[in-house]
């Protein structure tokens, strides 16, 4: 129902109008800097998803145009640990969500996450972020699907802490680079194979390109998709918590037909497939579910033991089986009654990552693939503390058996691994399966959108106060240029100072006294009395009007002195005419000149 | 250079350590652990870039550039490691390696 001028407008096939409704829009692309191999242009399509201006006659339309898009640039160069904490709370009281099209390597062996300081970053901003009502990380599940990669061996893909976002083509099926994993939240459009469409955004190249392209694909271009989807939710109600708009996908993503997505349905009615997390991403149904969302209950958790279990696991079809059994009392202290996220820490020491698989049951029976096998991972020093997790018992009770199987689909020849310990830790709140199920009614009676009209609002309080603590920064350019003109300018004192040295010296030492000392010329009592009296040394001796040389009698005063700036290099300068260095005062202002001698050189 | 850590603070190529300083008490001014984290830089002969982000506690120190030339690698990272493993304000030491980051 919305028309924009945009010529590339009809062919971006994945919006939806009617979850893209805008309230305003008035923010100009945010520009990049040129670098040698014109590499960031993966920003400016990402951002061109999320927030190209519409009606604006050029290229495309951003999901949420209505929002304001910032650039935060960490890839192209030497990335730390220590940076990426930077990066992940840079301004994060003004940026709402931090869309991450970027991870570890996808290449079937990297297991690899945020490491202690990236962490941090990532817990502080949940905690800090946003007016104290959580940063949204939202982070591309990877492209690894050709060496079938899964997502759960990237940290911050499997985080509790991101929303982590999965592709599909226009047609709903898996791409063949996208990424399967039981921490999958949900999916959104991005390119398939070459029949079908890609993404249309806009794609700064500083070389050439029309500035738009129609070829954006991976999960990269899907994770912006959802950030932006995330916008249009905060812009309804921004109040919303890190753990609400998580709540909000797995509640309104819908199920699709799709014969190969292996679609489960959990205890709490919740149907997740590892292709498609908790399903499609809707706007519209994203929307209208946060325009009526009261808060979440705290988060609450529960750790268990570290259980040491050294037990060799045989090889398929056997596999090892441990349990353990959260009772009631376990739970009582943190009130944890339904999951949220369920995460497995283990150590295991194996000849050959890759062939290990591990699966994950909660009390319900649903099963979670947590670790698949890899055909790419030949490492020999296994898992060693290493944290998988899985959304897929979302909604169900926490108490009861879990049970971790570990299999070796590798061959005989090589030594059996051993499970040395694994311990288990259970996220989710003191809701009931009936105020679960209470909340998925509710949401289903807003699909009409009914409540959408600016006349129904929740409360919604404002949020902290947080101060960025970031001081005054100097950047390092910054403080090279301080340095810089700092030594300039001492570099000229001292040069003037020592001119003015010599240049004393040099007076001294030509001064001629004939009638025995040297005397100052009498100070004037009228400059004495005005205060312009200046403690200088003379530059020449004085003679009376009738050509007699006389000597003077003391430090001669500012009108007997005002000589050119001899300070001057210039002034110094030997093949100068004589005359004008002998009579410097020839052109004072004659009534300067009453003194009774004339002060000749 | 306080509170600016900012990736190009460090030379490039140079060694650097997050620390994690145990503030003397919950909530204490920044100052002071700021003035801890020049001190233990000064020790492990180092330089204070700054806070790390929003964390509050958590600092970078880097080799100075001029040393780079100067000392070797190993002889630096021994003194560093040796000084922030003994030092009783370090509830937490890493040094900073290249993390491989792709984009999707």
């Amino acid at each position: 129902s919305v028309h924009f001028n945009d010529p590339k407008y009809p062919q971006q096939w994945h919006l939806s109008p009617e979850g893209s409704y805008d309230l305003n829009s008035n923010d100009p692309d945010p520009m990049p800097h040129p670098d040698a191999e014109n590499g960031n242009h993966h920003g400016t399509r990402c951002a061109g998803e999320i927030a190209a201006v519409p009606n604006n006659s050029f290229c495309a339309v951003g999901v949420a145009y209505g929002s304001r898009i910032a650039g935060i640039r960490v890839l192209d160069g030497p990335l730390t640990d220590s940076m990426e904490a930077v990066a992940f709370n840079t301004h994060y009281q003004i940026n709402d969500i931090y869309s991450c099209s970027w991870g570890p390597d996808d290449d079937g062996k990297t297991v690899d996450g945020p490491h202690q300081l990236g962490k941090a970053a990532l817990q502080h901003g949940v905690i800090a972020g946003r007016r104290g009502f959580g940063s949204i990380f939202v982070v591309a599940s990877g492209n690894g699907g050709q060496h079938n990669d899964n997502c759960n061996y990237d940290g911050y893909a499997n985080s509790i802490y991101t929303v982590t976002i999965g592709a599909v083509d226009e047609e709903g099926r898996m791409p063949f680079y996208a990424e399967e994993c039981a921490s999958m939240l949900a999916v959104t459009f991005s390119g398939g194979d070459k029949m079908l469409r890609s993404i249309v955004t806009t794609d700064w190249d500083l070389q050439k390109g029309t500035g738009c392209t129609e070829g954006h694909t991976g999960t990269s271009a899907a994770a912006p998709l959802a950030a932006g989807m995330i916008a249009l939710m905060l812009q309804v109600r921004p109040c919303l918590t890190w753990r609400d708009v998580q709540h909000i996908i797995v509640f309104t993503a819908t199920q699709y037909e799709d014969r190969r997505a292996d679609w489960t349905t959990n205890e709490a009615g919740f149907s997740h497939s590892h292709q498609h997390g908790f399903g499609l991403l809707n706007a519209w149904r994203l929307v209208n579910a946060a325009k009526i969302w009261t808060s979440v209950p705290y988060l609450a958790s529960y750790v268990s033991p570290v259980l040491k279990e050294n037990k060799a696991i045989p090889l398929s079809p056997h596999s090892l089986e441990v349990l353990w059994n959260v009772s009631r009392t376990d739970l009582e202290m943190s009130g944890l009654k339904t999951l949220e996220h369920v995460a497995v820490t283990v150590s295991i020491t194996h000849p050959r990552r890759g062939s290990l698989e591990l699966k994950l049951f909660c009390p319900s029976g649903m099963m979670s693939l947590i670790g698949t096998p890899r055909s790419m991972d030949s490492d020999p020093n296994g898992f060693n503390d290493w944290t998988f997790s899985t959304v897929r018992c979302w909604g169900e009770r926490a108490k009861g058996i879990y049970r971790l199987v570990i299999r070796d689909v590798g061959d005989e020849t090589l030594q059996a691994g051993v499970l040395r310990q694994w311990q288990l830790t259970l996220y989710g709140s003191v809701w009931s399966p009936v105020d679960i199920r209470d909340r998925q009614r509710l949401l289903e009676s807003a699909m009409s959108g009914k409540y959408l009209h600016d006349g129904f609002t929740l409360p919604c309080p404002p949020g902290l106060k947080i101060p960025e603590e970031n001081g005054y920064t100097i950047t390092p350019n910054t403080l090279k240029t301080l340095v810089l003109v700092g030594s300039f300018t001492i570099f000229w004192t001292m040069y003037y100072m020592l001119e003015i040295y010599l240049s004393q010296r040099n007076v001294a030492s030509h001064r001629v006294c004939r009638s025995g000392p040297c005397h100052w010329p009498q100070r004037s009592q009228k400059a004495r009395e005005e205060g312009t009296e200046l403690e200088s040394v003379p530059l020449c001796n004085s003679k009376d009007p009738d050509g007699v040389e006389t000597e003077s009698e003391g430090p001669p005063t500012t009108s007997e002195l005002l000589a050119p700036d001899l300070l001057d290099p210039g002034a110094w300068d030997l093949s100068q005419d004589r005359s004008t260095l002998n009579c410097p005062h020839r052109h004072l202002a004659p009534d300067l000149l009453q003194g009774k001698e004339e002060q000749i050189c | 250079l306080a509170g600016t850590h900012r990736p190009g603070a460090q030379g490039p190529g140079g060694l650097s350590w997050a620390v994690h300083l145990d503030s003397l008490e919950d909530g204490g001014p920044e100052e002071t652990l700021e003035q801890q984290a020049d001190a233990l830089a000064r020790a492990a002969g180092l330089l204070n870039a700054g806070r790390i982000g929003e964390l509050r506690g958590y600092y970078l120190l880097v080799q100075p550039v001029g040393q780079q030339q100067g000392q070797p690698a190993e002889a630096v990272r021994r003194q560093a490691e040796a000084v922030l493993a003994g030092h009783e304000a370090v509830r937490w030491h890493s040094e900073q390696r290249l993390l491989k980051r792709a984009k999707r």
